[in-house]
């Protein structure tokens, strides 16, 4: 009798503000509440600890339908573009996904391509001395777009595998900023025998503007997945599944603090533990 | 926006003498979603429906404006009040040199803002002196200075000190040379890592500055609370920076922040070049929330 008392109408509440509080958003929290009650009902779920877990399940459920990273393209070298709005952690995320790769045996390459923002070059510089690898730089003010194409000949010349190219911060509202985001893709792409990828990097602490930011980034970009930043704070990154569920793109890596080695492959499964 | 979803809810409103406590439920449905979808926290938008909801039972249905529009001028003008009301001018001290610290969470725009005061300050004639106290980040000291290069203001930094004697030994060099404003940039860090908060307490507490500003991002989401909250509590701020309001965030963070600190936003960046930095609106900002 006290079990079944668990399922009150402030239960179903408070799980939804659990997930407005971790930033998925009102269609999608409802949505995963709408989910988790056929769950719970068809399975007659009437214990606390059973509530908590089917959540669990609807949000892994959830994270799995936006389906895996797709498969690097089979051509070498790679040329993935670390993208996103300001501040979100672009720079240190290019540089651990390059130590990360480095680690599983992969040549790697930077290509410094803020040549915006003040000191933009020199903190890529310093990053890729740290993961002791090379780094294609110009000068401050350069073209962006002769950058890339100057790291892919590089890497050409090489045999490196992978070529991470970090850009300047830039707001998606920005048309101008976009378009320069735009014609370095298709540098990459003419220069390319495969195909270049893009990572879109999403601050946890970010709210629904996040939805707003992978639809124009994915104009531009050819965006394969996300990498969460910052989910060391306590924030719960939740926008990715709103993202997820307006676009389809998976999260394939989460940043959990400022150094090198801070960044995991992302597990649905955690992720739904720490929510609930 | 909030108008056309309200006309919706009140359309079967006909010729009533007042607007019903039923009416007025779906209204707050609607305003409820409204706020939480511009990234307001979900504790706050209870209050504020709850307090709006009271002032709009009972409201006599007017001839000259629809329910609506009355719903949502109830609306927009307690959003105003909360948002505004406060002292945003900056504070500066009767003897100089004064001191401004900038604190928040990492790549939130403290460093560009840091810049930005400068130039600021320096049009209103004061002569400022930036200082350089994040020593973590990569090139984070170098990007203060390339800033203090293109505006011509001064960056104190000295090698192999901690942020605290950085920050005393700049406040000897700005007396030294007659500044009469030093405007601290400090590192990014998490409200939840102790010992970096206790770094602000460290140096607050050797060089007291009589401004302290939380530098937060426009697009923040339901975290904002927290994290207004923690630096309250642990190492207190007289205001705001909200910063990227040039995109097209909601900035609900603003009102959630506010509300729960008493804190004014005093100003808002608006763009990536040293001269984006202006005095908050309140109003401006209501709108943008209400969409
Ligand atoms: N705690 C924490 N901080 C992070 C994480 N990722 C990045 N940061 C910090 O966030 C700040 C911004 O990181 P950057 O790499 O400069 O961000 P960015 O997107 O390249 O910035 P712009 O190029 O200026 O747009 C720095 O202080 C980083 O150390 C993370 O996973 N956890
Ligand atoms: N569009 C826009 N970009 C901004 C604004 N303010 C800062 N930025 C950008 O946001 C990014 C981060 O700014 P920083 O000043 O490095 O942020 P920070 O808080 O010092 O970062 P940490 O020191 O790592 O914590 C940079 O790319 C800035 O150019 C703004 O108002 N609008
Ligand atoms: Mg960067
Ligand atoms: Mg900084």
């Amino acid at each position: 009798a006290a079990a079944r008392k668990a399922i009150t109408p402030e239960f179903w509440t408070e799980a939804e503000d659990a997930l407005i509080a971790a930033d998925a958003g009102v269609a999608c929290s409802a949505r995963i509440v709408e989910n988790a009650k056929k769950r719970i009902i068809s399975e007659g779920i009437r214990d606390i600890e059973g509530l908590k877990d089917a959540f669990r399940r609807e949000v892994v459920a959830m994270l799995e339908s936006f389906g895996e990273p797709p498969e690097p393209p089979p051509e070498r070298p790679r040329v993935i573009f670390i993208a996103g709005v300001n501040g979100v952690g672009k720079t240190t995320t290019a540089a651990k996904i390059g130590f990360l790769l480095k680690e599983k045996g992969n040549k790697i390459l930077f290509a410094a391509a803020d040549t915006f923002r003040a000191a933009g070059i020199e903190q890529m510089e310093m990053w890729a001395s740290r993961v002791v690898a090379p780094v294609v730089s110009h000068q401050a003010g350069g073209d962006p777009a002769a950058v890339v194409y100057d790291s892919i000949e590089s890497a050409k010349a090489k045999s490196i595998d992978t070529v991470l190219v970090d850009t300047a911060g830039r707001l998606h509202t920005k048309k101008n900023l976009m378009e320069e985001l735009g014609k370095m893709w298709r540098v990459a792409d003419r220069q390319l025998p495969g195909r270049p990828e893009a990572i879109l990097v999403i601050d946890a602490t970010t709210g629904q503007n996040g939805v707003s930011q992978a639809r124009i980034f994915g104009e531009v970009l050819d965006v394969s997945s996300i990498a969460l930043t910052k989910m060391d704070g306590s924030a719960k990154g939740g926008v990715v599944m709103a993202i997820g569920m307006e676009l389809g793109i998976p999260v394939a890596y989460i940043g959990v603090g400022e150094g090198i080695s801070d960044l995991k492959p992302f597990d649905p499964e955690q992720y739904a533990t720490a929510l609930f | 926006s909030l108008s056309d979803r309200l006309q919706g809810v009140f359309a079967k409103l006909r010729g009533q003498g007042k607007l019903t406590e039923k009416d007025v439920d779906a209204a707050m449905r609607e305003i409820r979603m409204v706020l939480l979808e511009a990234d307001v926290n979900y504790k706050v938008v209870k209050q504020f429906v709850e307090h709006v909801k009271e002032r709009a039972v009972g409201e006599g249905v007017t001839k000259s404006v629809t329910p609506a529009q009355q719903v949502v001028k109830i609306v927009y003008d307690e959003m105003v009040d909360i948002l505004g009301g406060t002292q945003q001018a900056l504070k500066f001290a009767s003897h100089p040199p004064s001191v401004i610290m900038l604190v928040g969470l990492q790549g939130s725009g403290k460093t560009t803002a840091a810049a930005k005061l400068a130039v600021m300050l320096r049009r209103q004639g004061r002569d400022p002196m930036l200082v350089a106290a994040d020593i973590y980040r990569p090139a984070a000291v170098e990007q203060l200075q390339t800033l203090g290069g293109q505006i011509d203001v001064p960056v104190a930094y000295y090698r192999h000190k901690s942020a605290v004697a950085i920050v005393e030994e700049a406040l000897r060099e700005a007396t030294r040379t007659g500044r009469d404003v030093v405007i601290l940039d400090t590192a990014g860090r998490l409200h939840i890592d102790e010992d970096m908060m206790q770094e602000l307490v460290d140096i607050k507490s050797s060089v007291p500055p009589g401004e302290s500003l939380l530098v937060v991002d426009a697009m923040t989401g339901q975290d904002a609370v927290n994290v207004a909250l923690a630096f309250l509590d642990k190492v207190d701020f007289d205001g705001i920076i909200l910063t990227k309001m040039d995109g097209d965030a909601r900035g609900g963070a603003a009102l959630s922040m506010k509300s729960v600190t008493g804190k004014p936003i005093k100003l808002a960046s608006v763009g990536e070049k040293v001269n984006d930095l202006e005095v908050f609106h309140p109003d401006r900002v209501a709108s943008r929330i209400l969409g």
